[in-house]
């Protein structure tokens, strides 16, 4: 197992609109 | 807010400590809860009950066949160089001694390759004890799975592992083992750190060691079921975000930890959600395996029945690791979906919760589902000394705190819940 050090692609992976959705449960 | 109002309903509100109250009540009611023993049914019938009685009354249970190993007497006295008794416990399907039991010779291997590169007639007739130092469980554990049978292909009359652990106080650690149908099955168990480490040093010095092995047990095959409680989503019921854990344990300790806590946040998630009237767009299901410890035969059994449906779950989740503080999850899946998670996780950074492990198999259970493609993630703890309990008689709930299977039943909760809520699927 290793600590993802890293998820550089995640911003262009997800649309903005999801990162949103997902933040809005906070 | 819906994360934060999980976690103050949990953490402050009705449901504090009721995740150990219930926990508590279920280990000390039944203790341990081996497969196929009707204990562990009578547990699974409590389950179901407890459930009906929060209003959820979505639930199935599936019959399987599992194994019903029954250990009997077991003893070990070393009889040269000095007379001791040794600690043990006898690896699961052990078979049994003769009525005299076994009297040999001990040779001792600390890894597969000195076994291997042994003359069979060195080891012809012994007793062969596998002393590995505890790396990680994963690098270990395979001295006390596949131990009799490398010990069997080189003639041993018996074979003993030094437990899996990494720390002892005089504690034998059962589990696990396998035997194959083209070796003899010899009788196999698991003495303590101390007693391995003396025994080494005796073979160290060129002392001979000679033990006397006594072990008794039965095997049959019995009917369990694994137990489906649905929490049905409003949009799209028939996709699944999957929360599980397994009811039964070893036959010694009483499965407090392993894996009490892991069984009871998957029964808490739908418990929370429907007492706070939160309804996800997709369905929650809490799955309670049977007979894992003998070898995850609940798990393939649901793969197997269901795996037609199977592009219906979304995502499968479980804790069989530790209900400690929680840090995070271990994720298997593609990277866009990791990413997902990732972004999710990042709601728990004020619990130190935010951290994501990657894995190709994440879980015990689980991975049975998740080598199919289906991504998967397992509770990250705080569970540094999770083994220290395992598979002994130390695994009662002195080892579970009620703040923190609070802290786990939330998380465990608010995660299930925004992943069976959120409008993008789980990619594969």
């Amino acid at each position: 197992k290793s600590v993802a050090k890293s998820l550089n692609k995640c911003q262009t992976l997800l649309s903005d609109d999801l990162i949103n959705e997902i933040a809005s449960y906070k | 807010d819906v994360k934060e109002e999980i976690f103050r309903y949990v953490t402050e509100g009705d449901f504090k400590s009721k995740t150990y109250d219930e926990l508590a009540k279920f280990v000390d009611k039944f203790g341990a809860r081996p497969s196929g023993s009707q204990v562990l049914e009578d547990s699974i019938d409590y389950m179901i009950q407890i459930t009906k009685d929060e209003d959820i009354n979505d639930i199935v249970t599936e019959e399987l066949e599992v194994p019903h190993w029954i250990r009997e007497q077991e003893k070990i006295t070393m009889l040269e160089p000095r007379s001791k008794h040794i600690a043990v416990l006898g690896l699961g399907k052990s078979v049994s001694t003769p009525p005299e039991g076994i009297t040999a010779e001990v040779i001792v291997f600390s890894n597969f390759d000195q076994l291997a590169e042994t003359p069979r007639q060195d080891i012809d007739g012994k007793i062969v004890l596998f002393d590995p130092i505890f790396t990680t469980y994963a690098e270990t554990v395979v001295y006390r799975s596949q131990g009799a049978v490398k010990a069997a292909e080189k003639g041993a009359t018996a074979s003993l592992v030094r437990s899996i652990a990494p720390f002892s106080i005089n504690t034998p650690h059962t589990g696990s083992q396998y035997y194959s149908d083209s070796v003899p099955k010899i009788p196999t168990a698991a003495i303590t750190l101390e007693d391995a480490d003396l025994i080494r040093r005796f073979y160290d010095r060129g002392e001979k060691v000679v033990l006397n092995i006594k072990m008794t047990s039965s095997y049959e095959t019995k009917i369990s079921r694994n137990t489906i409680i649905d929490y049905k989503g409003i949009e799209n019921p028939e996709k699944l975000v999957i929360v599980s854990g397994h009811i039964d344990s070893w036959d010694v300790g009483q499965g407090a930890m392993d894996d009490g806590g892991g069984l009871f946040i998957s029964w808490a998630a739908p418990v929370i959600l429907k007492r706070l009237n939160l309804r996800p767009k997709r369905t929650i299901r809490s799955i309670f395996w049977t007979a894992e410890e003998l070898g995850l035969i609940g798990a393939y059994d649901y793969e197997e029945r269901h795996r037609n449906e199977s592009n219906n779950i979304n995502f499968i989740m479980e804790s069989d690791e530790g209900t400690f503080s929680p840090l995070g999850l271990v994720v298997a899946g593609n990277e866009e979906a990791r990413c997902i998670i990732a972004e999710i996780l990042k709601l728990f950074e004020s619990i130190n919760a935010s951290t994501l492990v990657e894995s190709d198999s994440p879980g015990s259970d689980i991975a049975v589902i998740v080598k199919t493609g289906i991504p998967g993630a397992s509770l990250h703890n705080a569970n540094e000394k999770y083994f220290w309990f395992h598979h002994t008689e130390g695994d009662t709930m002195n080892v579970e705190s009620p703040e923190e299977l609070d802290l786990c039943a939330a998380f465990w909760t608010a995660v299930s819940y925004i992943i069976a809520d959120i409008s993008s699927d789980i990619p594969r």
